[in-house]
């Protein structure tokens, strides 16, 4: 199963045109493995991005670069899994 | 049984399938599953039919788990699927929905992604269709329509979570609905169901151009989302895709729409950006109940607007 510790997602705000398309300069590097969970829209729209622990820090500097802000929405998202599953097999042993 | 069936926590595939058997079984007057085609692993598809008789009457679509990480959505599927038949004779409006209309439900649209998200992915979105010439797998499912297909609003790299396909309707969990869609021609209102993000929206994704109906469509969004807030105070937006979100190109209600379906709907269901797709399963249920009542708005809108 694959696993996400130390993943983060990161809600951006692009408040012009020019960083909607900075984040999407981000959204091309393949070797950062974001995965958008809201992808880049209208100014002023948010954007979810889970970052891989290992990109986290290379992901940050180009937001502040770029004077993007950004907010982390979730610490780590295999807290977050982990509850999930905890909270599923425990109706399930309740169920049996 | 459907009753002693646990609506406030997340299932696995098997789980929501079995429960279709059972509410089949304890509704045969009511609720039928029908298996519109077979996924690319093999898994079947299936459409719970909610019916009061008649041959090919009107009929309302609703989908939830086309994209397979969104488990609000599947979740909310089986609330509604048992909704339906608790208030088939008890309320006034449901009841005449379906005694002039048929409701049809596609709980897992996405089989395969979603049978992934539990055994190796939980974050997968797409379907689990292998490209020629890319080590990549998937499709996203609401890219691959024949509508505005391979325009801006969707990806050609195989490797991204919008790739669109190498063709429309080359996903067979698409194509079989487009050919359940054609085949019954007589659908009138369609509602693909997605989270996260609190959203009601219409056509069009891939173009800027307003619909036809837009108009319409805006004001009963703006009923559906007003009736959804009543219950939990729980805000939507709502407009066209493009315009309250950004461009998509093949997606699923611009291509109904084409067809003719008027009220084609996409809903982002909570949450606005807490907890995104993993929403806590203590939610569940209060998401299903407030969306309930959009859909309950829309379908009556339907039922009292024929065309």
């Amino acid at each position: 199963k694959e696993d996400f510790v130390g993943h983060q997602v990161l809600r951006i705000s692009a408040a012009d045109e020019a960083q909607v398309q900075k984040v999407k300069e981000l959204e091309d590097l393949e070797h950062l493995q974001l995965d958008f969970w809201r992808g880049p829209g209208q100014p002023g729209s948010p954007i979810d991005v889970r970052v891989p622990f290992p990109s986290i820090q290379a992901v940050k500097a180009f937001l502040e670069a770029h004077g993007l802000g950004y907010t982390i929405m979730i610490e780590d998202v295999q807290s977050l899994l982990d509850e999930e599953q905890e909270q599923m097999f425990a109706f399930q042993a309740r169920s049996r | 049984s459907t009753d002693t069936f646990n609506y406030a926590t997340y299932h696995t595939l098997e789980e929501i399938y079995s429960f279709m058997d059972m509410l089949v079984a304890e509704h045969p007057q009511l609720v039928s599953k029908l298996q519109i085609g077979n996924t690319y692993e093999g898994r079947p598809i299936y459409v719970l039919k909610f019916s009061t008789g008649g041959n090919n009457r009107p009929a309302i679509w609703i989908d939830t788990g086309i994209h397979s990480r969104e488990w609000v959505t599947q979740a909310s599927g089986v609330w509604f699927a048992k909704k339906i038949t608790q208030d088939y004779g008890q309320d006034f409006t449901l009841t005449a929905i379906l005694d002039s209309m048929d409701i049809f439900l596609e709980i897992v649209t996405n089989p395969d992604g979603f049978a992934f998200t539990h055994s190796k992915n939980r974050m997968w979105r797409k379907t689990r269709s292998l490209t020629p010439g890319s080590s990549c797998v998937g499709v996203d499912p609401n890219r691959n329509w024949d509508a505005g297909f391979g325009m801006a609003g969707a990806s050609s790299n195989p490797c991204t979570d919008t790739y669109r396909g190498k063709f429309a309707n080359s996903e067979v969990e698409v194509k079989s609905i487009v050919d359940f869609v054609k085949s019954h021609g007589n659908i009138k209102a369609f509602i693909s169901i997605h989270s996260y993000s609190q959203l009601l929206l219409y056509p069009y994704g891939y173009k800027a151009e307003p619909a036809p109906d837009r108009d319409e469509l805006d004001q009963l969004a703006k009923s559906a989302v007003t009736a959804l807030a009543s219950l939990y105070g729980t805000k939507f937006k709502y407009g066209s895709i493009i315009k309250t979100i950004y461009q998509a190109s093949g997606s699923t209600i611009d291509w109904t729409y084409s067809q003719g379906i008027k009220y084609s709907y996409t809903f982002e269901l909570r949450d606005t950006g807490r907890y995104g797709f993993l929403l806590p399963a203590s939610q569940i249920v209060p998401t299903a109940q407030e969306t309930w009542l959009a859909l309950r708005t829309i379908m009556e809108y339907t039922l009292n607007h024929p065309y």
